[in-house]
C-alpha cells in the first residue's frame, strides 16, 4: 500500500486537483484507492460531490474523537472510497494543541484497522500546521505539485525543511517521491527557469541525506485547461465531465508513470 | 487612513499580487502606502526585494516580541514602506495560544504609534487561524481577491463567517469594501457563472447586517497575465518590471478605483 502526501504549503498550486483526478484514474486502472480530505477548506469532499456536512464521520472526528479511518470512509465510485472533511476541521489545530502524540492521530487512527487499499492520497492544506504534519507522519511518500512560478519555488527550501524534520523524529522513511508540474504553460519564460531550477536543485541533492534526493520531476506536466476548473461544480472528476480533455489525457498519463515507480 | 485586509483562505487566488502591485499604484499616485506581510511564506516581503531573513524586525516579532509595528517598517520605493515577515512567523499561531488577546496583537502593536500612511494593505495567510484574525481585528476594511473557480467560491460562506464573527466581537466596523476578480479569463464558461452568483449574493445581502451588504465588486478585473507572476523573481512591482503590460494597466485603473470609494 502506497499512502502519499499531496504536499505544498504554497495555495493553489493544484494539490486537490491532483488528489482527486490522480486518484480517479488509479481507481479506473484497477487500483483500490482511498482519497483524505485533511484540508479545512473541504475541497477533495466538495469536489467529488460529497457534501461535507451530510450525516458521516469526517477526518474532524476522526482526529479529535479517535475515530478509526476506517469508518470514516465513504464509496465514491467503483474502487475509489473517501474519508471528507468538515470546515470545523480548522478548529482542530488549536484543539489539539496540547494533545500528546498530536502529530501522529492520523496514523494511530488508520493504523487501527487494516485498510484494503492499493493507493492512499491525502489531499492537505496550503501550510506547514498540524494537519499536514499529521499527513506527513502517516504518509510513506511526498508527492508535491508544484506552478511554474516564481512564488511557489520560494517555499520549496522550508517545505524541504518541514519533511526534514519529520523524518528525523516521527518518520523515517518519509520521502519526497515526486514533483509535478500544475497549470503548466510551456510556452511562458519563466516555467523554463523554473522547471531548470528544480532539476538542478534535484540533481545536485542526490546521493545526499536530503528530502528530495530520491525524487523525481514527473515527465507528465498537468498543463492549464479550464476543464479542471469546471469539473468541481458538478462533483466530478475530470474523467467523469469531460474525458476527452487535455485535463484527462494528463492524469491518465500521470497514473500511469505513478504505478510504474520504483519507490 | 484606511487599513485594508487582502484577505481569503482559498489559496493562490492573488492575495499577495494584489497587496505588491495595488499598494505600488497607490503609491505612484502620491500615497502614502504601508504593507504588512502577514504570511510565514513571506511572498510580499520577496515579492519586494526585501530578504526576510536580513537584519531588522520582522512581524513574527511584533506579534510575540511585543515590538510596535512602527519599528518594522522598512522604505522600498517613495511613498511605500513594508512590514516583512519571516518563515518563523509560522510559529506564531502556536505560541500565541494562551495568550490573552491573541487575537487583537497587531492592532495593539500598530496602535502604539501614529503611522504616517494614507493606506495600510495587510497580506494574509491562505488560512482561518491567528495571523488572518490579527489582521481582521485590525483592519477598518476587507478586500477579497477572488478567482473566478468553482473551489474559490466554495469557501466564500466560511470567509463571511470568520468576517461576521470579528465584526461581533472585536471589530465592529469591519465590513468587506470589495470583492476582485483577479487571474481573470473572460472567455471561460465558468467565469460567467461564479461572476453571476457573486453579483446575485450581493444583491441578496443588500440591506440586511451582513459583511457583504456594503460590497461592490470591482469594475477592475485583473486579467492573468504572466508578467505578474515573472515580477515577483526580480523583487519588483509590475510598474517597475513591465510598465506597459496588462498588468500594470489593470493595476492602475484598481488604484483609481479604490481611491474614489465611498468607504
Ligand atoms: N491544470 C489546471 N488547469 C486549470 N485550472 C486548474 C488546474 N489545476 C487546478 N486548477 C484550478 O486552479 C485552482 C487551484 O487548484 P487547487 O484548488 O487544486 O489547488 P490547491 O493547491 O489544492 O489550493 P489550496 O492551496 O487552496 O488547497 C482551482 O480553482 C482549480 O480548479
Ligand atoms: N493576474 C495574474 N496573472 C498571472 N499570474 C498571476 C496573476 N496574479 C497572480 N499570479 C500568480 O499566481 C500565483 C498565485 O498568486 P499569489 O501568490 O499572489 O496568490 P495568493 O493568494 O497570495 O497565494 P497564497 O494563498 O499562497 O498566499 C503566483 O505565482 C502569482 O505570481
Ligand atoms: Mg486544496
Ligand atoms: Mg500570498
Amino acid at each position: 500500500m502506497r499512502i502519499i502526501a499531496l504536499f505544498n504549503q504554497k495555495g493553489g498550486v493544484g494539490k486537490t486537483t491532483t488528489t482527486v483526478n490522480l486518484g480517479a484514474a488509479l481507481a479506473d486502472a484497477g487500483k483500490k484507492v482511498v482519497l483524505v480530505d485533511l484540508d479545512p477548506q473541504a475541497n477533495l469532499s466538495t469536489h467529488l460531490g460529497v457534501d461535507p456536512e451530510s450525516a458521516g464521520i469526517s477526518t474532524y472526528r476522526v482526529l479529535t474523537d479517535g475515530i478509526p479511518l476506517i469508518e470514516a470512509l465513504r464509496p465514491v465510485t467503483d474502487n475509489l472510497r473517501v474519508a471528507p472533511a468538515t470546515t470545523d476541521l480548522a478548529a482542530a489545530e488549536v484543539e489539539l494543541v496540547s494533545v500528546v502524540g498530536r502529530e501522529s492521530l492520523l496514523r494511530k487512527m488508520a493504523e487501527k484497522n487494516k485498510i484494503d487499499a492499493d493507493f492512499v492520497l491525502i489531499d492537505c492544506p496550503p501550510s506547514l500546521g498540524l494537519l499536514s504534519l499529521n499527513a506527513l507522519v502517516y504518509a510513506s511518500e511526498v508527492i508535491v505539485p508544484l506552478q511554474a512560478h516564481f512564488l511557489a519555488l520560494q517555499g520549496m527550501e522550508k517545505l524541504f525543511d518541514t519533511i526534514s524534520m519529520v523524518r528525523q523524529g516521527l518518520n523515517p522513511k518519509l520521502h519526497i517521491s515526486g514533483i509535478l508540474f500544475c497549470q503548466f504553460e510551456a510556452a511562458a519564460r519563466l516555467t523554463g527557469e523554473v522547471t531548470g531550477e528544480v532539476d538542478n536543485f534535484i540533481a545536485s541533492a542526490r546521493g545526499q541525506n536530503h528530502p528530495v534526493s530520491n525524487a523525481i520531476v514527473f515527465q507528465t506536466q498537468i498543463r492549464r485547461n479550464i476543464k479542471l476548473a469546471e469539473a468541481p461544480s458538478f462533483g466530478q472528476s475530470i474523467f467523469q465531465y469531460a474525458p476527452n480533455s487535455a485535463g484527462a489525457a494528463d492524469y491518465s498519463v500521470l497514473a500511469e508513470e505513478v504505478m510504474k515507480m520504483k519507490v
